[in-house]
């Protein structure tokens, strides 16, 4: 052991193990994690070649490896809550990401929250069997965040009960999903529904994209990887050109809206229903986002402890690091943010579970400020956490710069929550929205509740007799 | 501009109130920006359009006022008072390093005064100094097993030089001593020149 990081240790003034309890939410689940942690790092199916020392086919090859045999390890272990399942595969992937998230983070949670009783009976044994694995396609080449341009079509045809799914341009081909490109044999496809010549929108349709014993690309379906990235090179991310590809009626997620066998629509009760999955993925990244800079914080400061450089007074040993007051300005704040998105991530996740068993009860009053709420906290704590993870790799001199600090992979790793699940520009302005209507219900004199309550005593407050 | 409200720069309730109102006033200068745009007979669209970087800003408030809200209210869940302290201090440090990092918006909107927000700057580096002590066992506490953070540099034990000269040497441009490139390129170079 270090002896300069013993000194450390030494000089704490609290008891870091009940702190650690209190991070993870009680010392039970502090033992379990652990337990669920050694399970991986005790086992020699998960030793594994370096991967910055690979090429991007093995990395993507090792990776599928580790996915498969996450999967049935999680089965042999009879691990089947979501945050141990989740405690499990951090702790396998360590900084990288893994094939088939998608199939986990997006595609079953979709299934879950849009299919119809008929619907979760036919696809959740196949898709939690793995016999469909699955991904989310809802991106386009030319279309993002904004869901309203999305172009591919999925076009009703009474007379063959079918809907025919196609990608008109350039632009509207599938592109970024992650698994899409060589790992998945179905997607659910986010496509504008006609039916009986009307368009009705959004809605999600499950498309088979390859044969499901060959693997082969089925008929009309041009699939593949989109080539590397800045990071993620564990996945594929790929594309998906769809020319009129036929699908059956009931391959539309109908839990909400509906599509009868004559072509007659039934709209959802709540236009923000699709948004559902988008939702609970923006609660998670705020978690993530926590994560992400504790780790980067544990590497800067425990090096800034080790390392010594120059000196303070003349004639003395050259310092540890730490103790420059610029090296305690970069980082101490950023250890703090730390912890206040560690707890801002639980209260998310609380308030997600809390919100979507309402929902679950056909009450979606407090939908709209959850969808405000993740959006900006998504926004900003991504934004947050990327330069801080920036600093902190800037605050290790040459070696962060060094793959063998890890610091380059959580940064690549990272930096595309501040693109994906939404550009946070945009999701700042979505917040935005809730929060200007908001101010004008306050001043119309309306009682507001929830967290943007405070808008109504900004306007008391401004009534209040000021003494002259 | 309301008087500059009270602020005890020590008191963390004190502070949550400052943010609030800052994120209050931000949200009112982009709902009075878009109504004068309304007012010049622009679209409610091109209204919107006018006013993003306003509605923006606010937004950004807004979250920073609930990250510090919910800090501050989980503060109140912790009963160990070694914890709770350097808790309090890292959520003290991070609630007056976000007003000093965006003092314009607190000044502007009449919050706070120039000397309150010197006297934040000298606060902010007496907790520097005071958590400094805590720093190593602030990040211990993540819990954070180094098979999971694979960093060289953060190693739980702090062996970094000896385990950064194994790792490059593993790496596959060391399989050889003499690089293949050196008989294919640089000798019959040398034997043209």
């Amino acid at each position: 052991m270090n002896p300069d990081i013993v000194k450390e240790r030494n000089n704490a003034t609290f008891d870091v193990e009940k702190l650690t309890y209190i991070l993870d939410g009680g010392p039970e689940k502090t033992i379990r994690r652990r337990e669920i942690e050694s399970l991986v790092f005790n086992d020699p199916d998960f030793k594994e070649k370096d991967p910055n020392f690979l090429s991007r086919s093995e990395r993507y090859d090792q990776a599928v490896r580790k996915s498969a045999q996450m999967i049935l390890k999680l089965r042999e272990y009879g691990i089947a809550d979501p945050d141990e399942i989740q405690q499990y595969k951090t702790m396998a992937k360590g900084n990288l990401h893994e094939a088939m998230g998608l199939h986990f983070a997006m595609f079953l949670p979709t299934l879950y929250s849009q299919c119809d009783p008929q619907q979760s009976r036919k696809w959740l044994p196949l898709a939690e069997s793995f016999q469909v694995v699955g991904t989310y396609a809802q991106t386009e080449l030319g279309h993002g965040t904004h869901l309203r341009g999305l172009e591919t079509t999925a076009t009703f045809d009474p007379a063959t009960q079918e809907f025919v799914l196609n990608s008109p341009t350039i632009s509207s081909i599938k592109w970024w999903p992650g698994g899409l490109g060589k790992t998945s044999n179905h997607a659910i496809v986010l496509a504008q529904l006609y039916t009986l010549g009307k368009c009705h929108g959004l809605h999600a349709f499950i498309v088979p994209v390859r044969d499901m014993s060959t693997h082969e690309p089925l008929p009309g379906i041009v699939v593949g990887d989109i080539g590397p990235k800045f990071g993620f090179s564990e996945v594929d991310n790929g594309f998906l050109k769809l020319e009129n590809v036929r699908i059956p009626r009931e391959n539309m997620l109908m839990k909400y809206a509906k599509v009868d066998p004559d072509g007659t629509y039934m709209k959802p009760p709540s236009a923000k229903l699709t948004y559902g999955t988008m939702v609970f993925i923006r609660s998670m990244i705020v978690g993530e986002s926590a994560r992400a800079l504790a780790k980067s914080c544990t590497i800067a400061i425990r090096y800034s402890a080790v390392r010594h450089q120059s000196e303070i007074r003349q004639g003395e040993p050259e310092p540890q690091i730490i103790d420059y007051q610029t090296q305690q300005y970069k980082l101490l704040p950023l250890l703090a943010m730390a912890y206040a998105f560690t707890f801002v991530g639980q209260y998310m996740k609380q308030t997600y579970l809390r919100i979507t068993g309402d929902i679950n009860q056909g009450d979606f009053s407090e939908l709209p400020e959850l969808h405000a709420l993740s959006a900006g906290l998504k926004a900003f704590t991504t934004w947050e956490a990327n330069n801080a993870i920036e600093v902190c790799r800037m605050s290790c001199g040459g070696h962060g710069y060094s793959r063998s600090s890890a610091l380059p992979d959580i940064y690549v790793e990272f930096t595309p929550t501040c693109t994906y699940e939404g550009e946070n520009t945009v999701m700042m302005l979505q917040t935005a929205r809730y929060l200007v209507k908001s101010y004008r219900q306050a001043k119309a004199g309306q009682q507001l509740s929830g967290i943007v309550s405070y808008l109504n005593e900004t306007q008391d407050r401004r009534v209040q007799p000021q003494p002259v | 501009a309301a008087r500059p409200t009270v602020v005890d720069i020590n008191d963390l309730s004190s502070l949550v109130e400052v943010y609030k109102l800052r994120a209050a006033t931000l949200v009112e200068m982009a709902a009075k920006n878009i109504q004068q745009e309304l007012q010049r007979r622009k679209s409610q669209e091109d209204a919107w359009n006018n006013s993003c970087i306003d509605l923006v800003r606010a937004s950004d408030a807004h979250c920073h006022y609930v990250v510090v809200k919910l800090f501050t209210d989980k503060l109140g869940e912790i009963g160990d008072t070694a914890i709770h302290s350097v808790l309090s201090n890292l959520a003290l440090l991070y609630a007056l390093h976000g007003i000093t990092k965006n003092s314009g918006d607190f000044l502007m909107a009449g919050l706070l005064s120039v000397p309150q927000v010197l006297q934040m700057s000298l606060r902010i580096k007496e907790l520097l100094s005071q958590l400094r002590l805590n720093a190593v066992a602030l990040v211990d506490a993540f819990d954070i097993h180094d098979k999971k953070l694979n960093s060289v540099l953060g190693r739980y034990d702090g062996n970094v030089y000896e385990h950064m000269f194994e790792w490059a040497r593993s790496s596959p441009l060391n399989t050889e001593e003499v690089h293949e490139s050196f008989h294919k390129y640089l000798k019959p170079l040398r034997s043209k020149l």
